[in-house]
């Protein structure tokens, strides 16, 4: 494994997003994943579409009740992966625009992007989680976001964080070590892509210690594959 | 437990300077109204009302504070104002997060990754 890895070194990490005062963190962090994976299965790096996601994707997990997809107010990244599968892929962001409110679906099968061919659900190791992100592109991941609110820049790594997860967000690279800028600490970090815009955090990405599931980051990991699509 | 570690771990040996608890209170006050005029500006942020206005710099000095806390107990990074200053936990929560807090359980088509060489 690298000792340091940043796929937007590598092209496969469109802009920072922002997601607006709606609750559809996982949408942020589902179609980061695929655009990731379409990128390493056809070298096209495309921005997708989130408000597809939003208003069409109500999937729910069929092992348990009321635990459904739900726009604005919440879902997961796995239940979209496989919302994406049945469908048969998301459209570009361009083509379906983000509205940060829930809609009336208008998805058209004919202008699909990127599709899924399968997803994977990743192990707590956090050694397992780094060679999945070199091995497949950057990764859907859940975290608890209490710090984040107060976040600015620099490694973040609380004494206290719980592991019950809140947000989420995508894996896209880690450092072997990272200089805070008050205090010169070395620690072994994620890079992590948020959906709050360029002018939160460190132009809107958010660096957390690995190594000890810090904030659950570490327990809901998916890898996505995108299948090639022929261009519409 | 955060508050009595918070008071160990602000309560340092260093001799302070000794003023009258009301300065401090205005200086701090003053410091906080000058951080919300700055947080106003960077962010565009206006308010309806008197009220509404003199509501959000009450969270705002609230956040003020739990940034210097975070800050005490997240050593490593930077913590201070943000775009989200004037916000409660809880709006905070609702607004800007949004993945189903419940039990991890995966759909069917979920299955687990095989496990990849990490060494060489």
């Amino acid at each position: 494994l690298p000792t340091d890895f940043d796929w937007r070194d590598h092209g496969a990490v469109t802009a920072v997003k922002d997601q607006g005062s709606c609750g559809s963190c996982w949408s942020f962090s589902t179609t980061g994943s695929l655009e990731g994976a379409h990128y390493l299965a056809t070298g096209e790096l495309v921005s997708l579409s989130e408000q597809q996601l939003v208003d069409c994707d109500h999937e729910c997990d069929p092992e348990e009740y009321g635990s459904c997809d739900a726009g604005c107010d919440g879902g997961l990244m796995n239940n979209a992966f496989e919302y994406a599968l049945k469908v048969g892929g998301v459209q570009k962001e361009k083509d379906y625009p983000y509205t940060g409110t829930n809609g009336v679906c208008k998805f058209d099968k004919s202008k699909i992007a990127a599709s899924v061919s399968n997803f994977s659900v990743v192990s707590i190791d956090e050694d397992q989680i780094a060679a999945n992100l070199v091995k497949y592109g950057p990764l859907a991941v859940g975290i608890n976001a209490a710090w984040m609110q107060t976040y600015i820049g620099g490694v973040s790594c609380p004494y206290i964080c719980g592991k019950h997860l809140d947000h989420g967000v995508l894996l896209v690279g880690y450092g072997a070590a990272g200089y805070a800028p008050i205090r010169l600490k070395e620690k072994p970090y994620w890079i992590i892509k948020n959906s709050w815009g360029e002018n939160w955090g460190e132009n809107g990405y958010y660096k957390i210690c690995r190594g000890h599931n810090v904030c659950g980051v570490a327990s809901m990991v998916s890898t996505v594959t995108a299948a090639h699509v022929t261009p519409q | 437990s955060t508050e009595s570690f918070i008071e160990q771990v602000s309560d340092d040996p260093l001799i302070r300077q000794v003023v009258s608890d009301s300065v401090e209170a205005v200086d701090q006050l003053l410091h906080a109204e000058h951080h919300f005029s700055l947080f106003k500006a960077k962010y565009g942020k206006t308010y309806d009302t008197q009220e509404e206005h003199d509501y959000r710099f009450s969270v705002f000095k609230s956040n003020l504070r739990r940034a210097k806390r975070n800050q005490l107990l997240d050593p490593s990074a930077v913590h201070g104002v943000t775009r989200f200053s004037d916000l409660t936990p809880d709006e905070f929560e609702k607004s800007y997060l949004g993945l189903h807090k419940r039990r991890l359980k995966l759909p069917v088509d979920a299955h687990k990754a095989p496990d990849l060489p990490t060494n060489n």
